[in-house]
């Protein structure tokens, strides 16, 4: 195995993944399944855990592009080039881009689920017979409506069992019309299409107006692959003609004379001569599982591997039974180290197989809020105080290594080693009797443990359960001006940095002062985090600036890595 | 005695590939997969010799080194696979 240069890889083991596309070549939920298998082929072995986003920055952004798809890395058309993706880090770092020239499957054929019907979604079976004849493509045999359907098992007279195939008659995906089906004929720019088209687009995707009239209703979707479409070429998506005329002669099946690479290709009209119209005829496909695997395994910091069987071999090869090789295990080991304990479970999303837009909503939005954990700790003064349900605290910072939030007079702390949620509240007057109720910012001074505790314009400090103060912060050094200290920042032994409004300042903690040169802009040393962060604190080794329900965290290089709730992720709820 | 068929290769509208040489393409997949790569050292660039580029290619796809353009080499540089170069740059 090999690495990059470097051993790049994340800095933290919950890595979070967000698909900002699809393919139309497989239903949402298989694409969606097929992503999250090639995830657990990593997690499996290794302390990762991959969480999906549905907005928002993550770390492992997943799309779908055709040719020159924005990175300076252009596919190229059907075969070839399949996917290509880039190491751990931010911006385009650790993002994974797919081809979508190429024909995605599970890597045997049209893999084809079915909506409505009697099968619940089934796959379609294929071959399957209907009425004596054995069909391998999905058919609108027997059907006045032209919808294509298929049978789920592989005899529909004896089981009875089908549903319906991907057709743009059934529905749409993405767009902004709720995965509408099309409407035909639509108008567009004038123009009349009676099909599918790629028309306006430069990204080479087929759409369809969901009402007769685009031009006046602007409701768009993108049509799915049928199973029978063809594939890149020039006829958006069109089915194989046969008998179709190329060069004179007659062809009744795909063929590859005319191209020197030997792929097997199609007309779409019964004559190429005169039409020029053309593409290439569905194969067995890529399996998007596969695929997906290896573009991850260099997203978490993988590079080509030389020996074949491995994953990272840089060559595709359909296996049945995937398992992942020795080799690709003690390359992900060197990076990240083995699994220990239990399977790791982070929170799952719950996505709607439906249609596109409705899934496009944050899985970290609304869980089912969890019970508060039991503790043996000192009892909780307020049970019905649930710090769930808080959208924003006075100030979170870490104590003994336990993250502690406070709100008006009490507290609630997490583990920085379990899953449990917050333990509290617990009354700030009970364990800090000398404190107000509000804490604007705290921090615990890492060389003497002292523990410091800013409230409007003044401070106190506990070592252990003697206190001194209130004292004035302008006897620090921080300008009369200011209100209140917000947020503090560890910055190596003896020196926190206050924050306050748009500026900081740095405080050499044992000579009680600000170091000269300070204010400076807040902005212009951690670029990216808001400007009007009411809580910063440092918590394993990232910064964390805190809005409202947010947190932007941002590691050692100063790089937000991550945007996210504190209620899920810091609170645990 | 009859006559090999001769092929006729056209080019066809949209296609993204085009019909290109086996000279072509081994240039082509050598540099973009990072086998032959200009080196830039104080000023002084060199090209790494296809021979070589062709024995790295051949060693990392796991076939025989001749540093030859053969027909097995040729079948890999054909195959389907991922964008990352083989070779970091």
């Amino acid at each position: 195995y090999k690495t990059f240069d470097g051993d790049l890889k994340w800095d933290h083991n919950d890595v979070t993944y967000r698909v900002l596309n699809y393919s139309p070549d497989m239903e949402i939920a298989l694409i969606d399944d097929a992503f999250a298998r090639a995830f657990k082929v990593w997690s499996d072995v290794t302390p990762l855990t991959f969480r999906r986003l549905f907005d928002g920055t993550a770390d492992i952004m997943i799309s779908f592009g055709k040719a020159d798809h924005g990175d300076g890395y252009p596919f190229d058309g059907k075969d070839g080039l399949l996917a290509h993706a880039f190491p751990p880090g931010a911006g385009v770092q650790g993002d994974a881009h797919f081809d979508d020239d190429e024909y995605w499957t599970l890597g045997k054929g049209p893999a084809v689920k079915t909506r409505y019907g009697n099968a619940d979604g089934a796959m379609c079976h294929f071959p399957f017979t209907f009425e004596g004849k054995s069909y391998t493509t999905c058919t609108t045999e027997g059907r006045q409506d032209n919808l294509p359907w298929c049978a789920t098992t592989a005899d529909y007279g004896r089981d009875k069992k089908f549903g319906f195939c991907p057709s743009e008659l059934l529905y749409t995906f993405g767009g902004n019309a709720d995965g509408a089906e099309c409407v035909f004929p639509f108008v567009f720019l004038g123009k009349e299409y009676d099909s599918c088209t790629t028309e306006g687009r430069s990204d080479g995707y087929r759409w369809c107006a969901t009402t007769s009239n685009f031009d006046t209703d602007k409701k768009f979707g993108f049509c799915p692959s049928r199973d029978t479409t063809t594939i890149g070429g020039n006829s958006d998506g069109d089915p194989c003609r046969f008998p179709f005329v190329f060069l004179g002669k007659q062809y009744d099946a795909c063929t590859s004379e005319g191209r020197g690479d030997g792929k097997l290709w199609c007309a779409t009209t019964d004559n190429y001569d005169d039409d020029k119209k053309w593409g290439f005829c569905p194969d067995q496909g890529y399996s998007l599982f596969l695929v997906a695997a290896h573009e991850f395994g260099h997203a978490l910091g993988l590079d080509h591997s030389n020996i074949r069987e491995a994953l990272m071999f840089p060559m595709y090869s359909y296996v049945e039974d995937f398992h992942l090789h020795e080799d690709d295990i003690e390359g992900i080991q060197y990076l990240y180290g083995g699994r220990t304990g239990p399977v790791p479970t982070p929170p799952q999303p719950n996505p709607t197989t439906d249609i596109y837009p409705t899934i496009d909503e944050n899985v970290t939005d609304d869980p089912e809020p969890t019970e508060p954990t039991p503790t043996t700790t000192p009892q909780p003064v307020d049970p019905t105080k649930d710090a769930c349900k808080m959208t924003k605290f006075d100030t979170i910072t870490v104590i003994q290594g336990e993250l502690h939030f406070f709100k008006d007079g009490n507290y609630w702390k997490t583990s920085s080693t379990s899953d449990a949620g917050p333990k509290g509240p617990f009354s700030v007057s009970q364990k800090w009797p000398a404190l107000p109720a509000v804490i604007d910012s705290a921090f615990e001074d890492v060389l003497t443990k002292k523990l410091y505790f800013f409230s409007g314009t003044r401070f106190w400090v506990y070592t252990g359960q003697s206190v001194l103060g209130p004292r004035s912060i302008e006897k620090l050094g921080l300008p009369s001006n200011i209100q209140k200290v917000e947020g503090a920042l560890q910055r190596g032994k003896g020196k926190v940095l206050l924050f306050s409004g748009e500026n900081f300042w740095r405080l050499d903690v044992k000579a009680q002062k600000i170091d000269r040169g300070y204010p400076r802009f807040t902005d212009a040393v951690f670029g990216g985090v808001p400007n009007d962060a009411h809580d910063v604190f440092q918590y394993k080794g990232h910064f964390y600036f805190c809005r409202d329900r947010f947190y932007w965290r941002m590691n050692s290089r100063r790089q937000v890595d991550r945007v996210g709730y504190v209620k899920y992720d810091l609170l645990k709820c | 005695r009859s006559l090999p068929l001769k092929s006729v290769y056209v080019t066809f509208p949209g296609d993204v590939i085009k019909n290109m040489t086996d000279t072509e393409l081994a240039e082509s997949y050598l540099k973009r997969f990072g086998y032959m790569d200009t080196l830039k050292r104080s000023g002084f660039q060199s090209m790494v010799s296809t021979s070589k580029a062709v024995k790295r290619m051949q060693r990392q796809m796991g076939l025989e080194e001749t540093g030859e353009l053969d027909q097995s080499t040729l079948a890999a540089m054909k195959k389907p696979r991922c964008g990352v170069p083989d070779v970091a740059n």
